[in-house]
């Protein structure tokens, strides 16, 4: 899965 | 960072600075539920069990230390302050939470986007999160009069995921193949269990009445 998958969310 | 998380993450950060203002200014926890702050003290710590291996940015850190930081000094607070634990509705918090914890790690075994012990409780904390209100709910409702700062905690808390649905729909519209299946369900119930709370504290707004949830 891409990067952008990392939780970049709280 | 989009315009809906932010305010989000500020309402989220408000509703916390409201409960320790509360705890603080009036040196009490009547009305405040410790389980469910010990509920968001393990959503915290089991969802940011990334917060030394994956730097996304000094925000991100800041505002993961700050919940998790935060979340343990009430637990603290509800448990050992001397003069604060002596306020707490020992007999009203009577929520049997375990349940919620066993059933949201079980769903989260089920349904989570890896099968990797970080996403697994990346998932559990998502769906306890989502409950996790329910015993401060349970206590509002035994406790006849809510006072101000504490409804003004439970609504902060109930409006922040609400902008944080706002944030999924505008990323799924605005990112491509952008989805967050498991926090978009689970935020969708989180936001629809306060509904009622919401509808009495609209009520209690309009009528400048006391803050009334019916037993």
């Amino acid at each position: 899965r891409e990067v952008d998958d990392v939780k970049d969310e709280l | 960072m989009n315009v809906f998380r932010l305010a989000g993450d500020m309402t989220h950060l408000l509703s916390i600075l409201l409960l320790l203002l509360k705890i603080y200014a009036t040196k009490s926890c009547s009305g405040v539920s410790r389980k469910t702050q010990e509920l968001y003290a393990i959503v915290f710590i089991f969802r940011y069990l990334d917060l030394f291996t994956d730097f996304i940015s000094v925000y991100n850190t800041f505002m993961k230390v700050v919940f998790i930081a935060s979340s343990l000094a009430i637990v603290w607070c509800m448990r050992f302050h001397p003069v604060v634990r002596r306020s707490y509705d020992r007999e009203l918090d009577t929520f049997r939470y375990f349940f919620l914890v066993g059933a949201s790690f079980a769903l989260a075994l089920i349904w989570h986007e890896k099968f990797s012990v970080q996403e697994v409780f990346w998932a559990f904390s998502i769906y306890l999160e989502a409950v996790a209100i329910l015993p401060q709910l349970v206590l509002l409702q035994r406790s006849g009069n809510v006072d101000n700062l504490t409804g003004q905690y439970v609504f902060f808390l109930g409006a922040y995921r609400a902008f944080y649905i706002l944030n999924w729909i505008y990323r799924y519209l605005t990112e491509p193949r952008f989805t967050r299946w498991i926090a978009g369900t689970s935020g969708v119930v989180q936001t629809a269990l306060y509904a009622d709370f919401f509808y009495y504290y609209f009520i209690s707004w309009k009528n400048n009445s006391k803050l009334k949830l019916p037993a």
